[in-house]
């Protein structure tokens, strides 16, 4: 799974 | 959020607490170089712009509002209050040849071309090479403060610790983000020389100093 936004890393 | 991820956001955490607190204490930003320090603050700035569009918790927001707010924090006690002890003689890198070639790089390579998604990418493949001017400046000058090193060697774990977050979310998840991926493990290989002199020098009570 490759998620784009939201991103929750920072 | 698991025990890498937290450790690897502490230790980012920590290197900017020790740098403001070099800079305030000592009234100097000797052997710091402003120019890294810009390009973070470009980076930051970039990278957070989802804070006024989505909302993930409020550890996030509240880390990210600190992370953007010290790095300018940190330019401006640089070239505004304590700009009579900066060291431009030695901090010459251009960093023109980073910006330019990451943002490149990021409208060629990204995964949605959007224009959040663009600068999010670029702020990643600017954040990997960001360290370079500071690198430069330290082989410039051919040593480092034990300050200055222990700053270096809290904000090279960082990018470290996040790879083995990254490793463990591949597994646990099933996420993962081959731009993070990639420029996460350029961002470390770059340290790389820097961390195995701190150990062997540092760690030992030594100066670090580059050999003549």
């Amino acid at each position: 799974k490759l998620d784009v936004q939201p991103k929750d890393e920072l | 959020m698991n025990i890498f991820r937290l450790l690897g956001d502490l230790s980012h955490l920590l290197a900017i607490i020790i740098l403001l607190l070099k800079i305030w204490n000592t009234r100097s930003c000797a052997g710091i170089s402003g120019k890294s320090q810009i390009l973070f603050a470009i980076v930051y700035t970039t990278r957070y712009l989802d804070l006024i569009t989505t909302y993930i918790s409020a550890y996030n927001t509240f880390m990210k509002i600190i992370f953007i707010a010290t790095s300018y924090a940190t330019v401006f006690l640089m070239y505004v209050k304590f700009k009579a002890t900066y060291d431009h003689n030695h901090d010459t890198f251009r960093i023109e040849f980073l910006i330019l070639p990451a943002f490149t790089l990021a409208l060629l390579i990204n995964h949605e071309f959007t224009l959040v998604e663009v600068l999010w990418t670029w702020s990643i493949y600017l954040e990997s090479v960001a360290i370079l001017p500071q690198l430069f400046l330290v082989s410039k000058t051919g040593e480092a403060e034990s300050i200055t090193s222990h700053y270096l060697f809290a904000l090279g774990s960082y990018r470290g610790l996040y790879l083995l977050n990254w490793e463990y979310r591949y597994y646990a998840e099933d996420h993962y983000d081959l731009i993070a991926i990639v420029a996460g493990l350029v961002q470390t290989v770059l340290y790389c020389d820097f961390f195995y002199l701190y150990i062997t020098k540092v760690l030992k009570g030594k100066k670090l100093q580059l050999p003549a």
